[in-house]
């Protein structure tokens, strides 16, 4: 087909039909239209250069170079479409896969997404993100929340109490990412929700991203005296993000009420029935 | 009789940073791993207990650990089964239960006896099958649903195709 998309009351993803990726997204309630494109990338890690001895490790996260590496150009696709869940199934490599979701009268889009074990047989180690790129003019500025406290301004190259000489200008403008990350242009605002902790970062206006997974080669000499590799053929890490599109001044409360929902999510406990009446006495 | 402080203890420990950055050497993060799984026993005997007690029935309950891949022993063998849902927020809120199984047609009903609206959708990835419904659960509280398979019925699970199906 060529239109690939889920739809529920309050959101509709678009895919482009060609790469498989997600391509665009609409709040139908407030008739907000935003493209963004999402896909995963990786950053080969550094083994040292002549500016820094330094590799990439278990503490240190400093790629190679600037621009990260695609993980494919193209995902291979499959849409499950019923009453209750809409589903884009992307495969992007034999490890890199993700399902985006809609239920009904859900007011965010869902990404499960399933990455790793991560392949070192080509020597180098790799530092997975998923990225979205839009069109917002965010003039440098973005929002995560930092060790549990309150959502803080980041802005690009800039720390607020001194000069900074930026060295690093991609692991010097991660953050840690505890729930959420955001980016806004005075009108509308991107929001992703995170179900751990993670870095995250947006290195262009328009842009943001989370690292989800990472597997290196080399020790970086702060203490651990082993690189970030486990043992056999490596993890496989499975996780969420919840996007939401929202006008800037109300999209507080869509993502704080969402947040909630996710940390204090609803437990499961499952049992064959028929047992016996319980009295206390 | 259950015990919450195991994985109390457990919890403590993996405060540290180590536990959840990949900053520990293989075999203390295998520790990390090791004394959460531990801490989780006991806990699961005394939520069982507490279930038994506010729901008034004592049953055999099960723990599905693997629900994020897909794998739950009990709802993938059982002709019938019982699904609580416990809500620990402070607001009434509506959650897609899933739930891995092996056939395709089931009856959902709530806990007033009412039959609720489900599916059984194909895993692409796998070919595996999950059931899914939609629970409603109140405020600090839980909810109890009751699944049974429909013997004979025709099978109603949905197909990977892009294609728009009627609701129940």
């Amino acid at each position: 087909s060529r239109v690939l998309d889920i739809q529920n009351e309050y959101i509709r993803a678009r895919f482009d039909p060609d790469t498989g990726f997600l391509v665009e997204l609409e709040n139908l309630e407030q008739n907000l239209l935003l493209p963004v494109r999402q896909a995963f990338y990786w950053y080969n890690a550094s083994v040292g250069n002549n500016l820094s001895t330094q590799v990439s490790g278990a503490y240190i996260f400093r790629p190679n170079r600037q621009e990260p590496l695609i993980v494919s150009h193209w995902a291979q696709t499959r849409v499950v479409k019923t009453p209750l869940v809409q589903e884009v199934h992307q495969n992007f490599s034999a490890w890199c896969s993700q399902v985006v979701r809609l239920y009904p009268g859900q007011r965010h889009l869902e990404l499960e997404w399933t990455v790793g074990p991560i392949p070192v047989g080509d020597g180098w180690g790799k530092e997975v993100i998923s990225r979205f790129d839009t069109v917002l003019e965010t003039k440098g500025l973005f929002y995560t929340d930092s060790n549990g406290r309150e959502i803080l301004e980041r802005r690009r190259d800039y720390r607020p109490t001194w000069k900074l000489n930026q060295t690093e200008p991609v692991a010097g403008n991660y953050y840690p990412v505890n729930s959420r990350i955001y980016i806004r242009d005075g009108h509308v605002q991107l929001t992703v929700l995170t179900d751990r902790s993670q870095g995250g970062s947006s290195l262009r206006d328009g842009s943001v991203e989370l690292m989800v997974h990472r597997r290196l080669l080399k020790d970086d000499g702060r203490g651990v005296g082993e690189p970030l590799l486990e043992e056999g053929s490596g993890l496989w890490v499975r996780g969420r993000h919840l996007v939401l599109l929202d006008k800037a001044q109300t999209a507080a409360t869509g993502h704080r009420l969402q947040a909630e929902k996710e940390v204090l999510a609803p437990q499961v406990v499952l049992a064959p029935g028929g047992g016996a009446p319980y009295h206390l006495g | 009789s259950g015990d919450s402080a195991p994985l109390n203890e457990a919890m403590a420990v993996l405060q540290h940073h180590d536990a959840v950055s990949g900053t520990s050497r293989q075999h203390v993060a295998n520790d990390y791993a090791r004394q959460l799984a531990a801490g989780w026993g006991p806990c699961e005997v005394l939520l069982s207990n507490s279930l038994a007690r506010l729901s008034g029935s004592k049953e055999d309950f099960t723990y599905c650990r693997d629900l994020n891949i897909s794998v739950c022993p009990l709802t993938q063998t059982a002709k019938s089964f019982q699904v609580t849902i416990y809500n620990p927020l402070g607001r009434k809120v509506d959650w897609m239960v899933r739930l891995p199984v092996s056939e395709r047609v089931f009856d959902v009903r709530d806990p007033n006896g009412t039959i609720v609206p489900s599916d059984v959708v194909i895993l692409p990835s796998s070919d595996g099958l999950e059931l899914l419904f939609s629970a409603s659960v109140p405020a600090l509280g839980f909810s109890i649903y009751s699944v049974t398979q429909v013997p004979g019925r025709r099978p109603h699970a949905h197909s990977r195709q892009p294609r728009s199906q009627k609701s129940w």
